[in-house]
């Protein structure tokens, strides 16, 4: 199994390579300096995933792009299940940058009567109950918990069961979940305290 | 000037450094394995900002996060102007977690009459054209934006002229700012992209 660091850089990699349009290739190094890296660093990631480009003449930019988004599993549509459809769970499911990239909130799940048997953001919403039935028909893998802390481990567990292997929690509460299942942790305070660490510093300029 | 990616990863050890509640010292090895790195990284990361732990004793752990807390500027609270008090805004400014470390939403400014000269989760919401008088009044220095695209550009160009130095940027729009100002982009991509390698080789085992 590749460590997963690689896997977090092969998605900036393939960032990087969407925003060239006139380069038809690219060397290991160019692609290093977009990323703060080095050469030897990009080679490695690479070669773990495959053999890629040529010896000396470095790699085709479009040809590069589809591996990369072979191996991150991009070509194709992920399809997602959203529980908690309040504010958060509601501007996400009407953000139009997912689907641009193959994920498309399918389904979502709340416990407000209000909210259940409508269609919010044009998506269907059902009382969590319902979890297992919906989300297994529709073999979706991938979820989000946007519901307050203390209903966030009782929606993993649901979403678990009814078959989801990778789950995006925004709510703060820590969740516990199989070894099977990546849970990801929503959590701006890096981006923030990058925010700050650079304040202070362009002050001492 | 220190490169911004030490900085992360100095983030990133300071959310380990608070998981530890029992020990009272660590090594650089230590620290690095729960980071994926090496104890040489550690090492070279800690020492470019100064002389932290006794060679072959290690690190104390509450002393080395207090430093790395002063580096990144966190032993302080930070007050932040959002635009765009909407769905996504009104969920930023309810959410409890950005307060318990330190950073603050204090104002919010939106273009709806409706929203206007109330507060929402608490916060005083006016129109745009105030932003110059009330966030140098308040000496705020960083910025979040949750305006639809269209509206991300003008609203980043009024935080900067208002004395903004780092932006958080939610829409979708690429927006510009001077090399003075620290513009993040907030995009869910990278983490769904792991999740869904994640999902592909998991199957694999
Ligand atoms: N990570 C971040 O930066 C960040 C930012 C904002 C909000 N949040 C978190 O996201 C969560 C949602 O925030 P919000 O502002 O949208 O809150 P909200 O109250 O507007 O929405 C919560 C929704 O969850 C529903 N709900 C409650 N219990 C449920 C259950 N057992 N099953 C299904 N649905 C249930 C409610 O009916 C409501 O519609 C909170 O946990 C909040 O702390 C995180
Ligand atoms: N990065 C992500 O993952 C992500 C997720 C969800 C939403 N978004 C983005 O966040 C933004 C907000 O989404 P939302 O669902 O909250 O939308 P929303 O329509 O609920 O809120 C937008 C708010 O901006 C206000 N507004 C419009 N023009 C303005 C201006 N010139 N100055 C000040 N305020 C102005 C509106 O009155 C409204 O209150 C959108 O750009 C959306 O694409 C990003």
């Amino acid at each position: 199994k590749s460590p997963e660091n690689a896997a977090i850089r092969l998605s900036f990699y393939l960032r990087c390579l969407r925003k060239m349009k006139k380069e038809k290739s690219i060397s290991s190094e160019r692609l290093a300096q977009f990323m703060g890296t080095s050469g030897v660093r990009v080679r490695k990631d690479l070669s773990y995933f495959g053999q890629f480009g040529t010896r000396g003449k470095g790699y085709m930019i479009g040809e590069l792009q589809e591996q990369i988004s072979k191996i991150l599993g991009l070509d194709r549509v992920w399809t997602i299940a959203l529980v908690g459809v309040g504010k958060l769970g509601t501007a996400l499911m009407g953000y139009p940058g997912f689907r641009k990239s193959g994920f498309h909130i399918k389904v979502g799940f709340d416990v407000k009567p209000s909210k259940i048997g409508r269609k919010i953001a044009s998506v269907p919403v059902y009382h969590p109950y319902r979890m297992p039935t919906i989300i297994r028909a529709q073999k979706i893998r991938m979820g989000m918990i946007t519901v307050p802390a203390e209903a966030a481990q009782e929606s993993a567990d649901l979403l678990i069961i009814s078959g989801i292997r990778a789950i995006l929690n925004f709510s703060p509460a820590v969740v516990v979940a199989p070894s099977y299942v990546k849970l990801t942790q929503v959590d701006f305070t890096t981006q923030l305290e990058i925010m700050t660490y650079f304040i202070i510093n362009r002050t001492k300029e």
